[in-house]
């Protein structure tokens, strides 16, 4: 089964 | 004070019409080198970060960094009331709780002026690092949006693999499966019809349909799409502007 990811794990917040 | 000129309207209205499907509220952030936006699609899956470089417009002024928060529903209403060739210019002052659009029929003496209220939007702003892809993909963008829009009827994922000579887009859905095979060529008349691809290591990702649809959706601004994949990092498809770009980061899916 397909899960989506989100983009949390990659990006912080700035 | 802002005053930026764009010669066409249609630019901008490609530009908005590029992004406004996956994204609603959106801080512009206008500084003295040109327009900056960044804004994260509802499921977190989807980031839009674009830049306006001055030289995409016919005059630019910014004396002092300004934020101007959109709803580009809002926005979009009040671009379709202006002609696709005039001049539009967006005009704000330094704390504005609007801003100003301004067309110029430059033919006949027409300006049309609409004021957009502007909205306090709370929303961070990610850092994007320079990431480092495994194989980098430029291809002419009616050429890929057909592949989303055609694959996606199939399934709601597209699973693009590349290989040293090969890129392959595969959709396996409950109706049937479908799968296009692109190999990189030069044509030296048609520059912009070539597909150039650049592969470090061969990857093998799977994207959701509705989020490649959106991301299509900026096709209307370049001739080109840039695509760089990794299996470390979201993908990045970038339509490039005279000055500046589109971008759209996108989050894999993986088997669970």
């Amino acid at each position: 089964v397909l899960k989506q990811k989100t983009l949390n794990s990659f990006f912080t917040a700035a | 004070m802002l005053e930026a000129k764009f010669e066409e309207a249609s630019l901008f209205k490609r530009i908005i019409d590029g992004f406004k499907d996956c994204v609603q509220l959106v801080n512009f952030q206008c500084k003295e080198d040109g327009i900056i936006a960044q804004a994260v699609d509802d499921s977190r899956v989807l980031l839009v970060s674009l830049e306006i470089g001055i030289e995409a417009f016919q005059n630019y002024r910014c004396d002092h960094p300004v934020t101007l928060g959109i709803d580009l529903t809002s926005l979009s209403k009040i671009l379709r009331c202006g002609n696709n060739t005039d001049n539009l210019t967006l005009i704000a002052d330094d704390t504005p709780d609007s801003v100003l659009l301004l067309f110029e029929d430059t033919k006949k003496d027409r300006i049309a002026e609409y004021s957009l209220k502007l909205m306090d939007i709370d929303a961070e702003f990610l850092k994007i690092e320079d990431l480092a892809y495994d194989c980098t993909l430029k291809m002419p963008s009616p050429e890929f949006s057909k592949i989303v829009r055609d694959l996606s009827q199939l399934s709601d994922s597209i699973n693009i693999m590349i290989t040293k000579e090969t890129i392959k887009f595969v959709a396996d859905g409950d109706i049937g499966s479908g799968s296009v095979i692109l190999k990189p060529f030069v044509n030296m008349d048609k520059p912009q019809e070539s597909i150039n691809l650049n592969m470090d290591q061969p990857v093998d990702l799977t994207f959701g349909s509705k989020y490649l649809l959106d991301i299509v959706k900026g096709s209307a601004l370049s001739d080109n799409v840039g695509v760089r994949l990794s299996s470390e990092a979201p993908a990045l498809f970038q339509f490039d502007l005279k000055s500046g770009y589109l971008q759209f980061f996108l989050a894999p899916k993986f088997n669970d």
